[in-house]
């Protein structure tokens, strides 16, 4: 099996634990008691210019399957709407992190729906 | 993705997962890393939900993205979903989804409402072994009493092709998921299974607890180029701890 062939394995570790002090991830409280479009501003907010970094780079992946401003066009154009078709308070939380970010709507819900999108 | 439930002597419960994502999505030849995957590693969080003042659930999340793919409710059950591959994927449902079939549901919507609304092990096992979804995938269930633990294997629909359970009366104190159907054999070129069943073993149930687990998920190739994050869920103290993963080559790309 490829994964066997040295150096890829190793011994079972017994060693890894406990993990560097700074790989453990912060905790961001959401409150349910908030608006959907307002309970996750505190996060996205400081993290916009990441997700756009990254959402690119989905929409480069879809590029390559239909041409790139077609693709942009489809997100744009097709996913956006698609936004009303969800059930709530998922329509409001993507419309109040499109909002936070700036990020365009469709590109919001590409980014939550890539699990759909890539099992194929 | 590989996922573990794993049950000690005493009947406890511990799950955790490796998240693996970004397969062939862009490689960086200089530094020998997939490119989303180095991406979607600082939009790690931990997210607490809250309602009335008071924690209702956990979850991972990457930032921006609301659904909920690893998450546990304190003191009632964790989960986790691994990516199932199949040619009658997601990617249909969505189609559907557009032209106004809506029968279906989004994985991680389904799973942050099973989580968040979960009142014990058993009436969310039969809701997610049977809710109507747009895409396939491995749905491991980790429960806060002996014996409460499962991998569904859910199709397109509303369809379970298999259900697995944890059963220590008779030996199987742990479940292992990577990305393939549990009763059938892994792929030659990904088997993640056999490493880390060998090293559950290795461990055994004598030592089952946060820190043997998250040496068998740190042990290449379970943890490898895909690697995101590690999480360790133990419900009955109601803890959801998340560490950023990292594979310095040589690593095996996934």
């Amino acid at each position: 099996k490829a994964q066997e062939f040295p150096p890829f394995t190793e011994d079972c570790r017994t060693d890894a634990y406990p993990p560097p002090v700074n790989t453990k991830v912060g905790t961001y409280v959401l409150n349910l008691d908030q608006a959907p479009e307002d309970r996750w501003t505190g996060l996205v907010k400081p993290m916009a210019d990441k997700m756009k970094i990254m959402i690119q780079d989905i929409k480069d992946l879809v590029g390559i399957f239909v041409n790139e401003t077609k693709a942009i066009n489809l997100v744009d154009e097709l996913l956006a709407p698609l936004t009303d078709t969800f059930p709530e308070p998922y329509q409001g939380e993507l419309r109040g992190i499109a909002n936070a970010t700036g990020i365009p709507l469709g590109e919001v819900v590409l980014y939550n729906i890539f699990y759909e999108v890539f099992t194929v | 993705c590989t996922s573990l439930v794993a049950q000690d002597k005493t009947g406890d419960l511990f799950h955790a997962r490796n998240l693996d994502f970004g397969l062939f999505l862009g490689w960086d030849v200089k530094n020998q890393t997939w490119a989303l995957t180095e991406r979607l590693r600082p939009l790690i969080i931990n997210v607490e939900y809250q309602q009335g003042g008071k924690t209702v659930a956990k979850g991972v999340h990457f930032a921006g993205y609301i659904g909920v793919i690893t998450g546990m409710k304190p003191g009632v059950l964790s989960l986790s979903m691994n990516e199932r591959f199949q040619l009658e994927g997601g990617f249909i449902g969505i189609i559907e989804w557009i032209i106004g079939q809506r029968d279906g549901q989004w994985m991680g919507f389904v799973l942050r409402d099973a989580v968040v609304k979960a009142t014990d092990f058993n009436s969310t096992l039969q809701y997610l072994t049977s809710v109507d979804l747009l895409a396939p995938g491995y749905i491991i269930l980790g429960g806060n009493s002996s014996g409460e633990g499962a991998i569904i294997t859910r199709s397109v629909g509303t369809k379970a092709d298999n259900v697995k359970m944890l059963d220590p009366a008779h030996g199987t104190w742990y479940l292992v998921e990577t990305n393939y159907d549990n009763w059938k054999n892994p792929p030659f070129f990904d088997d993640r299974r056999a490493p880390a069943t060998k090293c559950m073993n290795t461990m055994s149930q004598a030592n089952v607890g946060l820190k043997g687990i998250f040496n068998v998920l740190s042990t290449k190739p379970v943890r490898n180029l895909l690697t995101t994050y590690t999480a360790l869920m133990h419900v009955r103290n109601g803890t959801l701890d998340t560490y950023l993963q990292y594979c310095p080559q040589p690593c095996f790309p996934w």
